[in-house]
């Protein structure tokens, strides 16, 4: 697993995920990163890397729309200026 | 356990 920290120097996370509870991907993946995204900016997430916790909240039995929505929560938030993501490598 | 992991629906997508 790895750690990586994404500053949120961009008006997006600018990354797409697919996978949760109930379906064939139980952890949510990344399958898509944008460019100019601070996900994009931050350099160390790639395609296809799965993700394990967000800011310590582990999504492990999460259902997709729930790891969703804990992921754009944790953008949105002010309190921090930035997200860490615990990554398995794919 | 293989035939169940077969017929678990796939995942949406979500851009974030």
């Amino acid at each position: 697993a790895v750690l990586v920290r994404v500053l949120k120097n961009s008006n997006t996370l600018g990354i797409a995920i697919e996978g949760g509870g109930s379906t064939r991907q139980p952890l949510p993946r990344i399958v898509s990163i944008q460019k100019g995204g601070s996900a994009h900016n931050c350099g160390q997430l790639r395609t296809g890397q799965v993700i394990l916790e967000v800011d310590g909240i582990p999504l492990q039995g999460r259902e997709h729309k729930d790891a969703a929505r804990i992921i754009a929560e944790a953008f949105k938030t002010k309190e921090k200026g930035h997200i860490d993501f615990l990554g398995k490598d794919y | 356990v293989r035939e169940k992991r077969l017929t678990l629906p796939p995942s949406e997508i979500t851009m974030l």
